[in-house]
């Protein structure tokens, strides 16, 4: 039997919002630790690496692991019909089950409605990512992240992202012009529109715009993102989901034959 | 010219 509720729909809302452009299906690994899913999309240039921890949920059980075969367009069909205030339960009854419900219960407990979801067999290559210790690390306001983004995809397919002590630098060009937004380092780090860098050494990657943009979608979880960079490996784009997990996102870089 | 990389070039599968 698994069952996990949440005292706020919204969250669970936010969440299927930043994979569901992504990924078309998932399979969510529900443990006694929580629910991970990981999952690359179809072209396996990007990753999306979730974690929801169990103390995080106001109410956990996992007696057995199981896997969740998930088809995310239909999962958030359903979070849909939830109002943000609700409280929702998912809840599994077999070991290997074929179907899931998601139970909404409103604030005042009047209104109750439940929905059952068919699960689906996905065989999805997992793959092994080493920690790293990456040459650059940028905390950013995610709205900030999410604007330059959106503003450079304007301009050409490929953004080039540089990042030295001085701050850190967004660059395309296509056949409207180029385009450039710099980053300096702020003073005060405790802050949400803070912008920190920690630096062994200048990175310079070119990634392609349209993965970006659909990290973006993650930008309601949280209010500030981590970039992690090294010459020549994924680029790693983190939010936190409050205190009970985060959502981190692996880019592959374009790089010069 | 700059050619997109797949994951899995990185990355090794389990």
């Amino acid at each position: 039997m698994f069952e996990a509720s949440l005292a706020q729909s919204a969250i669970l809302k936010k969440v299927l919002d930043a994979i569901k452009d992504l990924l078309n299906e998932a399979n969510f690994e529900c443990t006694d630790d929580g629910i991970k899913v990981q999952a690359m999309d179809n072209s396996h240039v990007s990753l999306v690496s979730l974690e929801l921890r169990s103390d995080g949920f106001e109410k956990y059980r996992c007696d057995r692991n199981l896997s969740m075969g998930v088809n995310l367009a239909s999962m958030a069909k359903i979070m849909r019909c939830s109002s943000n205030s609700d409280k929702v339960t998912i809840k599994a009854q077999d070991d290997n089950p074929d179907k899931v419900s998601f139970i909404f219960e409103s604030s005042n407990q009047e209104r109750i409605s439940d929905y059952e979801m068919k699960l689906m067999d996905i065989d999805a290559d997992q793959l092994g990512i080493p920690d790293t210790e990456y040459s650059c690390v940028v905390k950013m306001p995610s709205a900030e992240f999410a604007r330059i983004c959106k503003d450079l995809n304007q301009f050409g397919e490929s953004l080039v992202i540089s990042c030295s002590k001085e701050g850190i630098k967004f660059s395309t060009s296509g056949d409207l012009g180029s385009a450039n937004v710099k980053l300096a380092q702020t003073t005060d780090a405790d802050k949400d529109d803070a912008v920190t860098i920690e630096m062994r050494s200048p990175v310079t990657l070119t990634f392609a715009c349209r993965y970006l943009n659909h990290f973006t979608k993650a930008t309601p979880l949280s209010s500030q993102v981590q970039l992690s960079m090294s010459d020549e490996i994924p680029l790693l784009v983190e939010y936190r989901i409050g205190d009970m997990g985060c959502i981190k996102y692996y880019l592959a870089p374009k790089i010069d034959d | 010219r700059s050619s997109q990389r797949t994951l899995t070039s990185f990355f090794s599968l389990n």
